[in-house]
């Protein structure tokens, strides 16, 4: 008599858990924007026996945003969960695997990120500033005046802008802008910069060096601006970041 | 001659009645929320 199938996998037994923390594992290792997101929900889990000891895995995963920069060193299980409260990212992916004697590996995964929506948000936190689009003129204006008071202020290299990984505008009690974005350190000092700017390139990838900054612009009301940057140093196995020319920003 | 019972009245007899406080086993997908829902 034929053996009896094996049991449908559940969401949340050890081994789907297993290929999930694989699959997320995969997906931040191949992504260059915006934040890593970490495993939220098993919504769905489906083996297709392949033969013996092969099967094809279909996942189907909720991740929420963490605050770690997808070039940030720092590992996974030390990323903060972004809160609700901070207007929370997920994405929803579905990612396509094998397991073949015993070891599961990613054939494909396919992910779309979006953020809560703002209904819910103010549903429950009505004072929480939303998330402002990317190419708002206040998020635009407030991040190069940041990146260019720190490069006028700092000793190092002087750093060129990746990406703005997210902004939030807020109208009440005061004018406030707060903006994070990602940073590379380029061929030139600072002092260099003043001379001759276009000269200033990101590092070559063997030499790169990724970081990241936090700004906070108040417009109201009075006029305060306070930037903090932070530099990884360079990575082995960093990725190839494209420098964005000044009009256009990625978003997370 | 052997008489054929009604299926229905022997699933009837057959089935085997739950245990009281039987709890259905939790479906198997999806799994638990790890952080918040959104």
């Amino acid at each position: 008599v034929p053996a009896a199938p094996p049991a449908p996998l559940g969401c949340d037994d050890p081994e789907s858990q297993a290929a999930a923390d694989i699959a997320v594992n995969y997906i931040n290792g191949h992504s260059h924007h915006g934040y890593k997101f970490t495993l939220n929900r098993i919504e769905d889990i489906r083996v297709v026996p392949q033969g013996p000891n092969k099967d094809i895995i279909f996942l189907e995963l909720d991740l929420l945003e963490t605050t770690c920069p997808i070039l940030s060193p720092t590992p996974l299980e030390n990323c903060t969960v972004r809160s609700f409260a901070e207007h929370a990212v997920e994405g929803d992916c579905d990612v396509k695997m094998q397991k073949v004697d015993g070891t599961l590996s990613v054939l494909a995964s396919k992910c779309n990120s979006h953020a809560d929506s703002s209904e819910d948000l103010l549903k429950v936190c009505p004072d929480c500033p939303l998330l402002a689009k990317m190419n708002d003129t206040d998020v635009l204006q407030t991040v190069s005046a940041a990146l260019n008071d720190y490069n006028s202020k700092t000793t190092e290299s002087y750093l060129r802008l990746l990406e703005i990984g997210r902004a939030k505008i807020q109208y009440h009690p005061g004018h406030t802008i707060v903006t994070e974005f990602a940073v590379g350190a380029t061929n030139c000092s600072a002092e260099e910069a003043k001379a001759n700017v276009e000269a200033c390139q990101l590092l070559p990838k063997d030499q790169s060096n990724f970081g990241f900054c936090t700004a906070v612009m108040v417009k109201h009301p009075s006029q305060d601006l306070r930037v903090d940057c932070q530099l990884y140093g360079h990575q082995v196995g960093a990725p190839d970041i494209p420098l964005l020319s000044a009009h256009w920003y990625y978003t997370s | 001659s052997v008489k054929k019972r009604a299926v229905a009245e022997a699933a009837q007899h057959d089935k085997v009645p739950r245990p009281v406080g039987f709890v259905p086993p939790p479906p198997a997908c999806p799994g638990r929320i790890l952080h918040f829902d959104i």
